[in-house]
Protein backbone atom coordinates (compact mmCIF):
# COMPACT_ATOMS: atom_id res chain seq x y z
CA UNK A 1 0.00 0.00 0.00
CA UNK A 2 2.80 2.57 0.80
CA UNK A 3 4.31 1.70 -2.59
CA UNK A 4 1.20 3.65 -4.30
CA UNK A 5 0.22 5.78 -1.46
CA UNK A 6 -1.22 8.66 -4.38
CA UNK A 7 -2.95 5.82 -6.26
CA UNK A 8 -4.56 4.69 -3.40
CA UNK A 9 -5.29 7.85 -2.65
CA UNK A 10 -6.63 9.02 -6.04
CA UNK A 11 -8.91 6.00 -5.77
CA UNK A 12 -10.48 6.49 -2.69
CA UNK A 13 -11.10 10.70 -3.51
CA UNK A 14 -14.21 11.36 -4.80
CA UNK A 15 -12.72 14.17 -6.89
CA UNK A 16 -13.52 15.40 -10.50
CA UNK A 17 -11.04 16.42 -13.74
CA UNK A 18 -12.17 19.69 -12.45
CA UNK A 19 -10.31 19.59 -9.06
CA UNK A 20 -7.18 18.06 -10.69
CA UNK B 1 -32.84 -20.52 -21.24
CA UNK B 2 -31.44 -21.05 -24.71
CA UNK B 3 -28.07 -21.54 -23.23
CA UNK B 4 -26.77 -18.58 -24.55
CA UNK B 5 -23.98 -17.11 -21.72
CA UNK B 6 -23.76 -13.36 -23.49
CA UNK B 7 -24.83 -10.48 -21.25
CA UNK B 8 -28.11 -9.27 -22.34
CA UNK B 9 -28.47 -5.69 -24.37
CA UNK B 10 -29.62 -4.22 -21.89
CA UNK B 11 -26.62 -4.18 -19.73
CA UNK B 12 -24.49 -3.89 -22.84
CA UNK B 13 -26.26 -0.55 -23.83
CA UNK B 14 -26.20 0.83 -20.37
CA UNK B 15 -22.57 0.00 -20.11
CA UNK B 16 -22.19 1.64 -23.29
CA UNK B 17 -23.54 5.15 -22.44
CA UNK B 18 -21.96 4.81 -18.99
CA UNK B 19 -18.42 4.63 -20.61
CA UNK B 20 -18.74 7.22 -23.72
CA UNK B 21 -20.30 9.73 -20.21
CA UNK B 22 -16.95 8.78 -18.84
CA UNK B 23 -14.76 9.55 -21.37
CA UNK B 24 -16.38 12.88 -22.13
CA UNK B 25 -16.77 13.96 -18.59
CA UNK B 26 -12.64 13.58 -17.96
CA UNK B 27 -11.09 14.21 -21.35
CA UNK B 28 -9.00 16.90 -20.13
CA UNK B 29 -9.63 18.75 -23.17
CA UNK B 30 -12.88 18.95 -24.88
CA UNK B 31 -12.51 17.92 -28.92
CA UNK B 32 -13.75 21.77 -29.67
CA UNK B 33 -10.59 23.43 -27.55
CA UNK B 34 -8.33 20.86 -29.58
CA UNK B 35 -9.60 22.53 -33.12
CA UNK B 36 -5.99 23.54 -34.68
CA UNK B 37 -7.19 26.73 -35.55
CA UNK B 38 -7.40 27.47 -31.76
CA UNK B 39 -3.68 26.78 -30.80
CA UNK B 40 -0.34 28.01 -33.23
CA UNK B 41 2.29 25.78 -33.24
CA UNK B 42 5.72 25.78 -31.75
CA UNK B 43 6.99 28.98 -33.25
CA UNK B 44 10.95 28.79 -34.23
CA UNK B 45 11.82 30.54 -31.20
CA UNK B 46 9.89 28.37 -28.78
CA UNK B 47 11.31 25.72 -30.82
CA UNK B 48 14.52 26.54 -30.11
CA UNK B 49 13.67 27.08 -26.40
CA UNK B 50 13.11 23.25 -25.88
CA UNK B 51 15.99 21.97 -28.15
CA UNK B 52 17.85 23.86 -26.00
CA UNK B 53 16.31 22.64 -22.90
CA UNK B 54 19.11 20.13 -21.15
CA UNK B 55 17.81 16.50 -20.84
CA UNK B 56 16.93 16.39 -17.78
CA UNK B 57 14.68 19.56 -17.88
CA UNK B 58 13.00 18.10 -21.43
CA UNK B 59 12.07 14.44 -19.30
CA UNK B 60 11.39 16.51 -16.22
CA UNK B 61 8.78 18.78 -18.13
CA UNK B 62 7.32 15.57 -20.26
CA UNK B 63 7.11 13.52 -16.97
CA UNK B 64 4.76 16.45 -15.65
CA UNK B 65 2.60 16.69 -19.03
CA UNK B 66 2.18 12.73 -18.80
CA UNK B 67 1.17 12.86 -14.97
CA UNK B 68 -1.15 15.16 -15.72
CA UNK B 69 -2.65 12.97 -18.51
CA UNK B 70 -3.03 9.90 -16.17
CA UNK B 71 -4.75 12.14 -13.41
CA UNK B 72 -7.47 12.13 -16.07
CA UNK B 73 -7.43 8.63 -16.90
CA UNK B 74 -7.52 7.40 -13.37
CA UNK B 75 -10.82 9.42 -13.15
CA UNK B 76 -11.99 7.76 -15.95
CA UNK B 77 -11.29 4.31 -14.54
CA UNK B 78 -13.53 4.97 -11.03
CA UNK B 79 -16.26 5.84 -13.24
CA UNK B 80 -16.13 2.98 -15.11
CA UNK B 81 -19.14 0.30 -13.84
CA UNK B 82 -17.09 -2.11 -12.55
CA UNK B 83 -14.05 -0.72 -11.79
CA UNK B 84 -14.16 0.14 -8.10
CA UNK B 85 -15.87 -3.27 -7.59
CA UNK B 86 -12.70 -4.80 -8.69
CA UNK B 87 -10.20 -5.63 -5.66
CA UNK B 88 -7.76 -2.86 -5.31
CA UNK B 89 -4.51 -4.53 -6.07
CA UNK B 90 -6.37 -5.06 -8.90
CA UNK B 91 -6.93 -1.32 -10.07
CA UNK B 92 -3.77 -0.82 -9.09
CA UNK B 93 -2.37 -3.42 -11.65
CA UNK B 94 -5.01 -1.87 -14.33
CA UNK B 95 -4.17 1.43 -13.96
CA UNK B 96 0.03 0.82 -13.18
CA UNK B 97 -0.32 -0.96 -16.69
CA UNK B 98 -2.85 0.97 -18.77
CA UNK B 99 -2.91 4.55 -17.97
CA UNK B 100 -0.04 5.40 -20.22
CA UNK B 101 -1.59 3.61 -23.09
CA UNK B 102 -4.82 5.11 -23.00
CA UNK B 103 -2.81 8.74 -22.74
CA UNK B 104 -1.34 7.28 -26.35
CA UNK B 105 -5.12 6.31 -27.18
CA UNK B 106 -6.38 9.69 -26.50
CA UNK B 107 -3.73 11.61 -27.63
CA UNK B 108 -5.28 10.39 -31.11
CA UNK B 109 -7.78 13.15 -30.17
CA UNK B 110 -4.94 16.34 -30.09
CA UNK B 111 -3.25 14.91 -32.77
CA UNK B 112 -2.89 17.70 -36.48
CA UNK B 113 -2.69 15.37 -39.39
CA UNK B 114 -2.20 18.73 -41.96
CA UNK B 115 1.50 19.12 -40.02
CA UNK B 116 1.91 15.90 -37.74
CA UNK B 117 2.15 18.18 -35.06
CA UNK B 118 0.03 17.40 -31.60
CA UNK B 119 -1.25 19.34 -28.77
CA UNK B 120 1.75 20.05 -25.76
CA UNK B 121 2.46 22.41 -23.48
CA UNK B 122 -0.45 24.70 -24.95
CA UNK B 123 0.55 24.72 -28.46
CA UNK B 124 0.66 22.66 -31.45
CA UNK B 125 4.09 20.62 -31.53
CA UNK B 126 6.08 18.60 -34.19
CA UNK B 127 8.37 15.71 -33.07
CA UNK B 128 11.28 18.22 -33.26
CA UNK B 129 10.19 19.50 -29.97
CA UNK B 130 10.98 16.74 -28.31
CA UNK B 131 14.64 16.18 -29.55
CA UNK B 132 16.13 17.22 -26.30
CA UNK B 133 14.72 13.85 -24.91
CA UNK B 134 17.12 12.25 -26.40
CA UNK B 135 14.49 9.42 -27.30
CA UNK B 136 14.15 9.94 -31.20
CA UNK B 137 12.81 6.72 -32.01
CA UNK B 138 10.39 6.54 -29.16
CA UNK B 139 8.54 10.02 -30.21
CA UNK B 140 8.64 9.31 -33.76
CA UNK B 141 6.80 6.34 -33.21
CA UNK B 142 4.23 7.75 -30.56
CA UNK B 143 3.70 10.38 -33.50
CA UNK B 144 3.25 7.44 -36.14
CA UNK B 145 0.94 5.70 -33.49
CA UNK B 146 -1.11 9.02 -33.26
CA UNK B 147 -1.28 9.89 -36.78
CA UNK B 148 -2.52 6.03 -37.70
CA UNK B 149 -5.36 6.05 -35.16
CA UNK B 150 -6.11 9.63 -35.94
CA UNK B 151 -6.54 8.55 -39.94
CA UNK B 152 -9.21 6.09 -38.68
CA UNK B 153 -11.90 9.23 -37.80
CA UNK B 154 -12.96 7.53 -34.69
CA UNK B 155 -16.01 9.58 -32.97
CA UNK B 156 -15.69 10.26 -29.22
CA UNK B 157 -17.67 7.54 -28.08
CA UNK B 158 -15.62 4.79 -30.38
CA UNK B 159 -12.59 6.72 -28.68
CA UNK B 160 -13.92 5.87 -25.14
CA UNK B 161 -14.93 2.51 -25.23
CA UNK B 162 -11.44 1.76 -27.10
CA UNK B 163 -10.08 3.19 -24.04
CA UNK B 164 -12.05 1.53 -21.77
CA UNK B 165 -11.23 -1.93 -23.55
CA UNK B 166 -7.34 -1.10 -23.27
CA UNK B 167 -7.46 -0.18 -20.09
CA UNK B 168 -9.54 -3.61 -18.71
CA UNK B 169 -7.21 -5.85 -20.25
CA UNK B 170 -7.31 -9.09 -18.27
CA UNK B 171 -3.72 -10.47 -19.75
CA UNK B 172 -1.96 -8.21 -17.17
CA UNK B 173 -0.10 -9.64 -14.46
CA UNK B 174 -0.51 -9.83 -10.88
CA UNK B 175 -4.03 -9.74 -11.10
CA UNK B 176 -6.16 -11.44 -8.64
CA UNK B 177 -9.39 -11.23 -9.96
CA UNK B 178 -8.75 -12.28 -13.72
CA UNK B 179 -11.99 -13.64 -14.41
CA UNK B 180 -13.92 -10.69 -13.15
CA UNK B 181 -11.43 -8.45 -15.31
CA UNK B 182 -12.16 -10.64 -18.31
CA UNK B 183 -15.94 -10.51 -18.05
CA UNK B 184 -15.40 -6.55 -17.82
CA UNK B 185 -12.83 -6.85 -20.98
CA UNK B 186 -15.94 -9.21 -22.90
CA UNK B 187 -18.67 -6.58 -22.57
CA UNK B 188 -16.47 -3.39 -23.49
CA UNK B 189 -15.66 -5.17 -26.58
CA UNK B 190 -19.45 -5.82 -26.93
CA UNK B 191 -20.39 -2.51 -26.52
CA UNK B 192 -17.58 -1.43 -28.62
CA UNK B 193 -18.81 -3.73 -31.44
CA UNK B 194 -22.62 -2.86 -30.84
CA UNK B 195 -21.39 0.59 -31.77
CA UNK B 196 -18.47 -0.22 -34.70
CA UNK B 197 -21.88 -1.60 -36.38
CA UNK B 198 -24.41 1.41 -35.89
CA UNK B 199 -22.07 3.53 -36.77
CA UNK B 200 -22.10 1.54 -39.30
CA UNK B 201 -18.08 1.37 -39.94
CA UNK B 202 -16.30 -0.36 -42.12
CA UNK B 203 -15.96 -3.86 -41.11
CA UNK B 204 -12.62 -4.91 -40.24
CA UNK B 205 -12.21 -1.76 -37.79
CA UNK B 206 -12.75 -4.04 -34.79
CA UNK B 207 -9.93 -6.20 -36.17
CA UNK B 208 -7.47 -2.86 -36.81
CA UNK B 209 -8.34 -1.60 -32.95
CA UNK B 210 -7.11 -4.92 -31.17
CA UNK B 211 -4.07 -4.87 -33.59
CA UNK B 212 -3.41 -1.05 -32.25
CA UNK B 213 -3.01 -2.60 -28.86
CA UNK B 214 0.18 -4.32 -29.14
CA UNK B 215 1.69 -1.44 -30.91
CA UNK B 216 0.24 0.33 -27.82
CA UNK B 217 2.12 -1.69 -25.36
CA UNK B 218 4.89 -1.71 -27.80
CA UNK B 219 5.30 2.19 -27.21
CA UNK B 220 5.02 1.89 -22.91
CA UNK B 221 7.20 -0.99 -22.90
CA UNK B 222 10.03 1.61 -24.93
CA UNK B 223 8.55 4.15 -22.53
CA UNK B 224 9.78 2.04 -19.81
CA UNK B 225 13.60 1.70 -21.41
CA UNK B 226 14.06 4.91 -22.02
CA UNK B 227 13.06 5.65 -18.51
CA UNK B 228 15.64 3.14 -16.76
CA UNK B 229 18.15 4.69 -19.31
CA UNK B 230 18.06 7.95 -18.07
CA UNK B 231 17.52 7.26 -14.41
CA UNK B 232 20.61 4.96 -15.04
CA UNK B 233 22.20 8.26 -16.03
CA UNK B 234 20.33 10.87 -13.64
CA UNK B 235 19.51 8.75 -10.45
CA UNK B 236 18.51 12.03 -8.48
CA UNK B 237 17.25 13.90 -10.93
CA UNK B 238 14.18 11.32 -11.03
CA UNK B 239 13.94 10.77 -7.18
CA UNK B 240 14.22 14.35 -6.21
CA UNK B 241 12.44 16.58 -9.30
CA UNK B 242 9.78 13.58 -11.14
CA UNK B 243 6.60 13.85 -10.04
CA UNK B 244 5.60 11.20 -7.64
CA UNK B 245 2.48 9.84 -9.05
CA UNK B 246 4.98 9.14 -12.12
CA UNK B 247 7.36 7.57 -10.00
CA UNK B 248 4.97 5.41 -8.33
CA UNK B 249 3.22 4.18 -12.14
CA UNK B 250 6.41 3.69 -13.84
CA UNK B 251 9.11 3.42 -10.95
CA UNK B 252 9.52 -0.70 -10.99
Amino acid sequence: KEKHKILHRLLQNSSSPVDL
Amino acid sequence: SNGDTSPPDSDIEHLSENICKSHLETCQYLREELQPSNWQTVLQTDLDTYQKKSQEDMWQLCAIKVTEAVQYVVEFAKRIDGFMELCQNDQIVLLKAGSLEVVFVRMCRAYNSQNNTVYFDSKFAGPEVFKALGCDDLISSVFEFAKSLNSLQLTEDEIGLFSAYVLMSADRCWLQEKTRVEKLQQKIKLALQHLLQKDQRDEGILTKLVCKVSTVRMLCRRHMEKLSAFRALYPEMVHTRFPPLYKELFGS
